[in-house]
């Protein structure tokens, strides 16, 4: 499961 | 990658060729914050720690890397570059900074998501971008007069708030898990601080007239 707090934004 | 994101991250990018473009062509920093500048370089340094740990895509490594080259290549013209750093009047821009820099990191110490070294740094660079634009616009407010340049910088700096705001309500609505409350509040409480210049910039847009700032 993907990290719901993944940093995909800049 | 919605259109918002893409566009909020173009004119982020785009500020910062204005910017470039605008000392490379006068070899002039006047009416740029260096204090500012020094904030941007320390937020972009202190978010992307993570290029070493986390791998997102292409484009997000790629700018990350433009991001923190450009904003130390100001920073380096202001300080370092003889010509540039005559123009630069540190009686103007006398904000403390520091002051931002303790505070945010105070704030990151007590709110952040997780109590690690990556996410407290993370939590810092979003509450330090949040204020970093303040001793830009102070400077901006005592000088009165804004040339246009650095105008534009400012109006696609504060573009690139608003187009993010919309970028997470796209994202609310559109992906169920999407809950960001550290970046979406500062993002608001950023954007904000641009509603005043915004004003003037629209009026002086509308009336076809050079930008000034009420003292």
């Amino acid at each position: 499961v993907k990290d719901q707090v993944a940093k995909d934004e800049l | 990658m919605n259109i918002f994101r893409l566009a909020g991250d173009m004119t982020h990018l785009l500020s910062i060729l204005v910017l470039l473009l605008k000392i490379y062509a006068t070899k002039s920093c006047s009416g740029v914050s260096r204090k500012t500048q020094e904030l941007y370089a320390i937020v972009f340094l202190a978010r992307y720690l993570d290029l070493f740990t986390d791998f997102i895509s292409v484009y997000n490594t790629f700018m990350k890397i433009v991001f923190i080259a450009s904003s130390l290549a100001i920073v380096w013209c202001i300080r370092v570059h003889p010509m540039v750093k005559r123009s630069y009047d540190k009686d103007l821009d006398t904000f403390r900074h520091y002051l931002l820099v303790a505070a945010s990191f105070l704030l990151a110490l007590f709110l952040h998501e997780k109590f690690t070294f990556l996410e407290i740094f993370w939590a810092f660079s979003i509450y330090l971008e949040a204020v970093a634009i303040l001793p830009q616009l102070v400077l901006l407010q005592r000088s009165g007069n804004v040339d246009n340049l650095t105008g534009q910088y400012v109006f696609f700096l504060g573009a690139y708030r608003g187009l993010y705001i919309l970028n997470w309500i796209y994202r609310y609505l559109t992906e169920p898990r999407f809950t960001r409350w550290i970046a979406c509040v500062s993002g608001v409480v950023q954007t904000a601080l641009y509603a005043d210049f915004f004003y003037y910039y629209f009026i002086s847009w509308k009336n076809n007239s050079k930008l000034k700032l009420p003292a």
